[in-house]
């Protein structure tokens, strides 16, 4: 009967689900996330492929709703002003969230669409609690420092503004010469936004690529 | 592995055992 029907959809829905959710956390492990962000169908453009939408929907939702209820929760703004012309946050759920200068924005999320379609954009697809790759980090480095010297104020930005994005903006106050240590830059976050935080992968990261830099 | 995602795929698990 229909009962039956029903409890036979959950059963497959859940298990659908529960399927999702092992491939994408096994995809964003240490061993896998370096190559498994393509899994989650973001172009460099932003946008995510209609399949992933559709293969992944458990996991979309959920991320959704998981962010949702932080953003009703949290106190936090969804972004600080860092420096001038410097801006980190969350990932905004449409334009309108962001600062009104029209930055420019490094997204750091492989999980995430992009919302601003008007603004300048550079999409560093990356795993949350994840690093970039060298060519990754590089890349975004050189965007934010470009944009920033055409005048362009630039808002980098993860999931919750805490982690990658601040790896990445630090890498860029560095290069920009706007703090002389990757400690400094961290410290200058913190202060503005208590609740960033490097985990230990990506402050071995972070300073690997000061070495490099300073190796030439 | 993502502690969070991985969670939720768990509980997804049993309560698919629990369904069934």
């Amino acid at each position: 009967g229909a009962a039956r029907d029903f409890r036979g959809l959950l059963v497959l829905a859940l298990a659908y689900s529960s399927g999702v959710g092992y491939m994408v956390a096994a995809a964003a492990s240490d061993v896998l996330a370096r190559k498994s962000t393509p899994l989650m169908g973001k172009n460099l453009g932003g946008s995510i492929h209609p399949l992933s939408w559709l293969l992944l929907l458990p996991y979309h939702v959920g991320l959704r709703v998981k962010l949702g209820v932080q953003r009703l929760v949290s106190k936090e703004p969804l972004y600080n002003r860092v420096l001038p012309g410097w801006y980190i946050g969350g990932w905004p759920w449409s334009a309108g969230e962001l600062p009104a200068d029209s930055p420019s924005v490094l997204d750091c999320t492989c999980e995430l669409p992009r919302t601003a379609h008007r603004h300048r954009y550079c999409c560093l697809p990356i795993w949350d609690t994840q690093v970039p790759t060298t060519p990754q980090l590089e890349r975004g480095v050189a965007f934010a420092v470009a944009e920033r010297a055409l005048g362009k104020s630039v808002y980098v930005h993860c999931a919750h503004g805490h982690g990658r994005s601040a790896l990445l903006l630090i890498a860029c106050l560095l290069e920009a010469g706007q703090v002389s240590s990757w400690e400094e830059g961290l410290a200058l976050l913190q202060s503005v936004r208590p609740k960033v935080k490097l985990n230990a992968r990506q402050q071995v990261a972070l300073e690997a690529w000061v070495q490099r830099r300073r190796g030439g | 592995l993502s502690p969070i995602v991985f969670t939720c795929a768990t509980v997804a698990a049993a309560l698919t055992l629990l369904v069934a």
